[in-house]
């Protein structure tokens, strides 16, 4: 699962 | 993405081409602080530490290499470009901005997403960019006259994060779990340091008379 840590943002 | 985000990104765009066009058709950088724009170039070379790990977007890279790429542009002209940098307030631009590294950087150890040298700097760009405006709001109060150009910029910086917290409350109604309170606290905290310049660039504005800051 994709962690929400992801930085998707700028 | 969504509309708030998009908005907040293309806000954050204008600004800095409004600053970069400032500096090349002027060849003149009074009225901006050196101090906030090599804060901002910390900003973002420690926030996108993931540049060459993780691929979000070419959106999201071609993004962040622009802001990387002119933010250093912007203090290397200020520094180094032999007619910019005459123009540089030196002695008005004295904000002790370690205290901001330092402040943000110990921060950032004790609250950060997870500890690693990612994340840890990671929220470390995040803090410190809620504060890296200071020395440039205590500059142009000190230089008494904003010139258009410069308080055009400010004003941008500013607006981009608040379209950023529209873009978090969205955010957070539409995707289940999302939570960002490190981005959002400091977005607040960040948005609000330009409540009193916004408040002093409208009454400007519907005046229509030059943006003064009271000293």
């Amino acid at each position: 699962t994709q962690t929400d840590s992801v930085k998707d943002e700028l | 993405m969504n509309i708030f985000r998009l908005a907040g990104d293309m806000t954050h765009l204008i600004s800095v081409l409004v600053l970069l066009l400032k500096i090349y058709a002027t060849k003149s950088c009074s009225g901006i602080s050196l101090k906030t724009q090599e804060l901002y170039a910390i900003v973002f070379v420690t926030r996108y530490l993931d540049l060459f790990t993780d691929f979000i977007s070419l959106y999201n890279t071609v993004m962040k290499l622009v802001f990387i790429g002119s933010s250093l542009a912007i203090v290397w002209c200020m520094r180094y470009h032999r007619v910019v940098r005459r123009s540089y307030d030196r002695e008005l631009d004295t904000f002790r901005y370690w205290i901001l590294l330092g402040v943000s950087f110990i921060l950032a150890l004790v609250l950060h997403e997870k500890f690693t040298l990612q994340e840890v700097f990671w929220a470390f760009s995040i803090y410190l960019e809620a504060v890296a405006i200071l020395p440039q709001l205590v500059l142009l109060q000190r230089s008494g006259n904003v010139d258009n150009l410069a308080g055009q910029y400010v004003f941008f910086l500013g607006a981009y994060r608040a379209f950023y917290i529209l873009n978090w409350i969205y955010r957070y109604l539409t995707e289940q779990r999302f939570t960002r309170w490190i981005s959002c606290v400091s977005g607040l905290v960040q948005t609000a340091l330009y409540a009193d310049f916004f408040y002093y660039y409208f009454i400007s504005w519907k005046n229509n008379a030059k943006l003064q800051l009271p000293a």
